[in-house]
C-alpha cells in the first residue's frame, strides 16, 4: 500500500504545483506529506499556497474565491493523476471572480477529454463551457421536470420579463 | 467509462420518472433556485449506497421519497438508475452498459441491483471502488461544499489521495 | 422587556409575511414564538416558509438559493421593523439565480430611505443597485488599496484580456 | 444616522491609511478575489469590539496586524476609525459626527477611543448597543454566512429580535 500510495502522492502533489500555477498566476503552492503522529497511523497532507505578491499564509487567511480555487487545483491535480469516470461539481464557482471563472471554464474544456464534467451553476460563464446544456425547471403542479436548456432559459426570461413588469 | 444516463422517479422533488442522457465531455445543468438541481446530484449519491440521510440533504431517509406538493399526491417509492458506459470494460462486467440502481419504499428497506438483478450494498460498494468511487465518492462536490474539498484535516487529504490510488 | 419584545416580534413576524410574498412569488411563510422551554427561559422563534406549488417544508430541505432567499426576508423584516444604522452585507446574492438577484436589487433600491446598505459582490446585477460604486485591488506591493470603481473594472478587463491572449 | 467613512491603517491587506467616504443609500463595493473586500467588512466588525480571532478569520487576534508582503514590510500597528453621521443625534454625543477607533500593536494590547479620547471597550459597546449594534451585529452578514443568519437555533432568532427591540 505504501509503494502505491507514495507514486500517487508524487503525482498529485506535481500535478497540485502545476495547477496553482495556473490559477494563481504568479503564485505557488505545494502539497506536503506529514510526519506521522504514530506507529500506526500514517501520516497526513498538509498545504501550502502563496499567491502572487503576498507572503504565504494559512489557508484560514485566505479569502474565500481565493480558498475556492486552491481546492480547484486540488480537485484538478486528481483529475490528472488518477482520474475518474465522472465528476459533478454543484456551483463551485460561486465564490469566484469573472475572470477566475474564466480559467475554471479554461480547465473544463482543457481536459474534457480525460473525463466527464456534470457541472450545476447559475453563471452564464460557466455556460460557455458547456458541450451540452440541459434545463431543470419546477412544473405547475410542483414537481421538478428536465426540459431542454432552451426552455430553462426562456422560463428564466419570461420570469424575469413578468418581475419587471410586475 | 462515463455516466450515460440517470433516471430518477419519486425521488425527492422529481414524482415523474425523468432520465438525463450525458455524453462524454462537460455537461452542464442550469435552472432557477429550487427546481431542484442539487437533488440530481443528490440521487447519484445516493444510488450508489449513501447511507447517512444528512448527505442527502435529508432528516431521515424517508425525505428521499418524494412528499408530495400542491398538485400532487406523495410517491410510495423512490427509485434512481445510473447507467454507465462500460465499452472499455473499466467495470468486470461483461455487459457494455452497466445498470447501478436503488430503490426504497416507505417501509425503509432499501433494494439495489446491478444490471437489473438484484444486489447487497457492498456489490455496489466493491464494483464502484474499482474505479475509484470510494465511499467518500470524492469526485461529487455538493453545493457550498468546494471549500470543504480541501479544508479538511491533513488525514482527510491523505484519504482522498489514498481513494484515488 | 416582555411587552416591548411582544411589540417588536410583533412588528417582524407581519414584516417577514410580507417579505416572503415579494421573494417567494405566490409563497407564504411565518414567523412563530414557540412555548418557553422552561420557567427561566423565554421561547425561541421558528420559522415556516412555503414556496408556491410545493408543501410546506422544513427549512432544511429547501434549496441552497430557497435559504438564503429566507434569510434575505428576515433580514429585510428587520430592516423594516427596527432599522440598524447601517447594513454590510457580503456576497449575500452568491446562491441566488438571476431573476432572485433582481428581486433582491428591488429591495434595496425600495428601502435606501430607510437605511444605509453596504454590499460586497462579484455580481453584475447587483452594482446596478448603487447609488456609489468602490473598487478594491491588490496592488504591486502586495497590499489592498481602494481606487475608483471605474479603475477597478478597468484591472477587471484588462487580467480578463491577459488571460484569453495569455 | 449613518456609517459616514471607514478608514484602515496596517489592518489585514490595507498596509497604507486607506480612507471609504459613504453616502447614505446603497454602496457597491466591489474587486477581484482576494483584493481585500472582506477584510473591510472584517474592519468594521473589529473596530466595534470584536473579541473572538475567528469572527475576523484569524487564528490570533495579531492576525489583524498586516503581515507583510512581498513588497512591504509588517506593520506594527494596526488601526481602524469609524466615522458616524450623528446630525440626527441618534447617538448620545454632542457633536455632528461621532469617531470610534480601535488600535493594536504587536503587544497585544487593545486601545479603543471616541471622538478620539481614550475609552474602554464596554462604552463603545454601550454607544452601539444604543442604536441597534449589540453584541451580536445582526447588521453584518459576512461572506458565505447568509444561510447562517436564519439557520441557527430558535432562542438565536429570538435574540435578534431582542437585540432589534
Ligand atoms: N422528498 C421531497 N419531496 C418533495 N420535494 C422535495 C423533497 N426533497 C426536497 N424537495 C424540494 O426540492 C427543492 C430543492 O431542490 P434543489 O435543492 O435540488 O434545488 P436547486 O435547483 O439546487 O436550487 P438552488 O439553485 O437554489 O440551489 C426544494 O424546494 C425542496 O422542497
Ligand atoms: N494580517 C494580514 N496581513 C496581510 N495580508 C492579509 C492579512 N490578513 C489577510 N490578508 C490577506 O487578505 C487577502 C484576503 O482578503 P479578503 O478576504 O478581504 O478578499 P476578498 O476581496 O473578500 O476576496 P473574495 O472575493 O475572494 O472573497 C488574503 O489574500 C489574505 O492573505
Ligand atoms: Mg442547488
Ligand atoms: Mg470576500
Amino acid at each position: 500500500i505504501d509503494a502505491e500510495f507514495a507514486e500517487t502522492f508524487a503525482a498529485v502533489q506535481e500535478q497540485f504545483s502545476h495547477m496553482v500555477e495556473v490559477l494563481f498566476p504568479g503564485g505557488r503552492g505545494r502539497l506536503l506529506l506529514q510526519e506521522p503522529a504514530s506507529e500506526d497511523e500514517p501520516g497526513g497532507v498538509s498545504v501550502e499556497v502563496k499567491p502572487a505578491r503576498k507572503l504565504g499564509k494559512k489557508l484560514q487567511l485566505l479569502s474565500g474565491g481565493e480558498r475556492a480555487l486552491v481546492a480547484i487545483a486540488f480537485l484538478m491535480a486528481l483529475v490528472l493523476s488518477r482520474p475518474c469516470p465522472f465528476y459533478i461539481l454543484d456551483e463551485i464557482e460561486a465564490a469566484l471572480d469573472d475572470v477566475n471563472i474564466g480559467r475554471l471554464v479554461q480547465l473544463l474544456r482543457d481536459y474534457r477529454e480525460r473525463t466527464q464534467f456534470i457541472i450545476i451553476t447559475h453563471q452564464k460563464r460557466t455556460m460557455e463551457a458547456a458541450d451540452v446544456l440541459y434545463g431543470v425547471t419546477m412544473g405547475p403542479d410542483g414537481g421538478s421536470a428536465v426540459v431542454s436548456a432552451r426552455m430553462a432559459e426562456e422560463e428564466i426570461e419570461r420570469e424575469e420579463r413578468s418581475r419587471t413588469k410586475g | 467509462m462515463h455516466l450515460k444516463r440517470l433516471r430518477v422517479r419519486g425521488f425527492k422533488s422529481f414524482p415523474r420518472a425523468t432520465e438525463l442522457v450525458f455524453e462524454p465531455g462537460v455537461a452542464v445543468i442550469i435552472g432557477p433556485n429550487g427546481s431542484g438541481k442539487s437533488n440530481l446530484a443528490d440521487a447519484v449519491v445516493w444510488a450508489l449506497g449513501e447511507q447517512s440521510p444528512s448527505t442527502v440533504r435529508g432528516s431521515s431517509m424517508q425525505d428521499v421519497i418524494f412528499a408530495g406538493s400542491d398538485g400532487r399526491r406523495a410517491s410510495a417509492v423512490a427509485e434512481v438508475e445510473l447507467v454507465f458506459d462500460n465499452a472499455d470494460g473499466a467495470l468486470p462486467l461483461p455487459t457494455d452498459e452497466v445498470s447501478v440502481m436503488r430503490r426504497v419504499g416507505r417501509d425503509g428497506g432499501s433494494h439495489y441491483s446491478i444490471n437489473r438483478s438484484t444486489c447487497r450494498l457492498t456489490d455496489v460498494v466493491e464494483l464502484m471502488a474499482g474505479v475509484g468511487l470510494g465511499r467518500e465518492l470524492h469526485s461529487i462536490i455538493g453545493q457550498g461544499r468546494v471549500e470543504a474539498f480541501l479544508a479538511g484535516r491533513p488525514e482527510d487529504r491523505r484519504n482522498q489521495i489514498e481513494e484515488a490510488a
